[in-house]
C-alpha cells in the first residue's frame, strides 16, 4: 500500500451529498455511502456522520465533465471517479455519465467504488497489490466484498487499530510506562504511603529504561522506580545512593544499545554501568559527544533508526556514534519536524512499542514512530503524566488543551 | 479530430496518473519525448499493474490501460521532479 502523506487529526468525520446521481433513488445512494464509509470503520475507530447543510468533513458529489476541479471527468468508462487527500480537502467526486448501479453486475458498482475513493479521501494512495480494494483498476462487481488485508494494513497504519471497546472506549495501547489497561489490576500490591512530591509537581528531569529493563524517572535529587503505570514501592530513593557519583538535577539521560547508560548534566557527561560509574567520568559533553550543546533539555535513542537524539529549546541533534562527524552539518533541525511536540521539552524516553514518549511540565506526548507523528488517540495527547505514569490519585486524566 | 494513435493515448494516460511528469516534453528536443523517459515510464506503469516488465507498448498493457479506473494519479508525491518531505 501507499500512503499520501496526509491524515485527519480527529477521527469523528462528518459528511454530506450535496449533489445525487440521476439514475438512483436518494435513499439508496445514502445506504450505500454509509456502507462504504463503514468499510474503514470497521477496521479503525474512524466514525462517519451524514449530514445535510453546514461544513462537512468530505463532501460527495455527482457530476459530468468539468466541473469546477479542473480534473475534468470523460464520460462513460475511462475515469469513473475521484477523490482529494485529507490534506487537499477529502472531498469524492464521482463521474455521473457512469451507470451506477447497487448489488448489480451491471454498469459500475457504486459501493466498490465509493469505498476506494474514501480511501483517498482518508489518505491513502493507490496500491500495486492487484486485490487490494485501493488498487487503481475497478474490477467489476463482487458479490460478496472483503478488505484485502493490504487495505487493512493502510488504513491502520494511518488511524490504528479499533479500540476492543467496539471503537468509542480507551484504546488498550493508551499510554504509561506499560500500557495502562482500563480494568483494576487482579492483584494490587498493598500501597505504602509515599513521598507525592512527584503528583503535587510531576514535572521531572530525564526517564530513561536501564539496561536492565527497568524505567526510571530522576527529578531534583530523587529517582524513581515505575511500575507498569505508578510508581514501585519505596521510592523516590537518593540518587547519591542510587548512584554513586551522579549528582542531583540532572538534564537529560538514555541508555544506549553497548547497555550503558548515559547522564547528562551542564557541560558534563557520565557513563554508568548498572549502577555505578563506568570509568573516569565525568567527561565533557564537547569532549564525548562533539556536535552536542551543553545544558540540555533531553534525549533519548530513536525507535526508529537506533539513533541518539539530543533536544534543546527549539531544536534538536542527532548524534550517530558510528559516523564521522557523528553530528551532520544539517543539525540541528527545529523540533517541529516531530509533528505535534512542542519545544524546550523536559523529558524523552524511547519506548519497545513502537512510541516514544516525550514530558514537558505535568504532559507527556506519545510520539508514533511509523507516522512520525504525535499519535492520535482517545483521550488526545498531550496528557497528564500524573496519572498515566506515576499513578497519583485525584488527578485529571486529560488535559483541557485540545491537540490542535 | 482523427483517430487519435496508440502510443498518442498511451502517453496521455501516463501523464494522466503521475508516470511521465508534466515536464517530460523536451524543449530541447522540438517537445520530443526522449525515449529513455517513455520506455521508464511505460516500465513503471506495468510494474505498478503486476504485468511484464517489457517498457514495450505491448497488447497486455494497451488492455489494462483501457480498464475503467479511479481518477487519482498512481504517484503521488515523489519522483525526482518532486521535493520528497521526509
Amino acid at each position: 500500500y501507499a500512503l499520501q502523506g496526509s491524515r485527519w487529526r480527529v477521527k469523528g468525520l462528518t459528511y454530506k451529498i450535496s449533489k445525487y446521481p440521476k439514475r438512483l433513488k436518494r435513499a439508496d445512494v445514502d445506504a450505500e455511502i454509509l456502507r462504504a464509509f463503514s468499510v474503514w470503520s470497521e477496521f479503525t475507530d474512524l466514525t462517519f456522520t451524514p449530514k445535510t447543510s453546514g461544513p462537512v468533513h468530505i463532501e460527495i458529489k455527482f457530476v459530468e465533465s468539468e466541473h469546477g476541479d479542473g480534473d475534468a471527468f470523460d464520460g462513460m468508462g475511462g475515469t469513473l471517479a475521484h477523490a482529494f487527500f485529507p490534506v487537499f480537502g477529502g472531498d469524492a467526486h464521482f463521474d455521473d455519465a457512469e451507470l451506477w448501479t447497487i448489488g448489480s453486475p451491471r454498469g459500475t458498482n457504486l459501493f466498490q467504488v465509493a469505498a476506494h475513493e474514501f480511501g483517498h479521501s482518508l489518505g491513502l494512495s493507490h496500491s500495486d497489490v492487484r486485490s487490494a480494494l485501493m488498487a487503481p483498476f475497478y474490477r467489476g462487481f463482487e458479490p460478496v466484498f472483503k478488505l484485502d488485508s493490504d487495505d487493512v494494513l493502510a488504513i491502520q497504519a494511518l488511524y490504528g487499530k479499533r479500540s476492543t471497546q467496539g471503537g468509542n472506549g480507551l484504546n488498550p495501547t493508551s499510554g504509561g510506562a506499560y500500557p495502562k489497561t482500563t480494568q483494576k489490576p487482579i492483584f494490587s500490591p498493598p500501597k505504602t504511603p509515599r513521598d507525592d512530591q512527584l503528583c503535587r509537581d510531576p514535572k521531572i528531569d530525564a526517564l530513561f529504561n536501564s539496561a536492565d529493563g527497568e524505567t526510571y524517572a530522576f527529578k531534583g535529587n530523587k529517582y524513581y522506580r515505575l511500575t507498569e503505570n505508578s510508581v514501585a514501592d519505596g521510592y523516590p530513593k537518593s540518587i547519591s545512593d542510587g548512584w554513586p557519583g551522579l549528582p542531583g538535577d540532572i538534564d537529560a539521560a538514555f541508555t544506549y544499545k553497548n547497555g550503558k547508560t548515559y547522564f547528562f548534566k551542564g557541560t558534563k557527561y557520565w557513563r554508568f554501568n548498572g549502577r555505578s560509574v563506568d570509568g573516569d567520568y565525568p567527561k565533557e559533553i564537547s569532549e564525548g559527544f562533539t556536535g552536542v550543546p551543553d545544558h540540555l533539555d533531553a534525549a533519548m535513542v530513536w525507535g526508529g533508526n537506533g539513533k541518539i537524539y539530543f533536544f534543546k529549546g527549539s531544536k534538536f541533534w542527532r548524534f550517530d556514534p558510528l559516523k564521522r562527524p557523528p553530528v551532520k552539518s544539517s543539525y540541528p533541525k527545529p523540533i517541529s519536524n516531530w509533528e505535534g511536540l512542542p519545544n524546550s521539552l523536559d523529558a524523552a524516553l524511547q519506548y519497545t512499542n513502537g512510541y516514544t514518549y516525550f514530558f514537558k511540565g505535568d504532559k507527556y506526548y506519545r510520539f508514533n514512530d511509523r507516522t512520525f507523528a504525535v499519535d492520535y488517540a482517545d483521550p488526545p495527547f498531550p496528557r497528564p503524566s500524573g496519572h498515566w505514569w506515576f499513578g497519583c490519585k485525584n488527578t485529571p486524566s486529560t488535559t483541557d488543551e485540545e491537540n490542535t | 479530430t482523427g483517430p487519435v494513435s496508440t502510443t498518442t493515448q498511451a502517453e496521455i494516460y501516463l501523464s494522466q496518473f503521475g508516470y511521465l511528469p508534466a515536464s517530460a516534453r523536451n524543449p530541447s528536443l522540438g517537445g520530443l519525448l526522449d525515449a529513455s523517459t517513455w520506455t521508464k515510464a511505460v516500465q513503471d506503469f506495468q510494474s505498478f499493474a503486476g504485468l511484464n516488465v517489457t517498457g514495450e507498448l505491448d497488447e497486455e498493457t494497451m488492455q489494462l490501460m483501457s480498464l475503467p479506473r479511479c481518477g487519482v494519479r498512481d504517484k503521488v508525491g515523489f519522483g525526482s521532479d518532486n521535493r520528497s518531505k521526509r
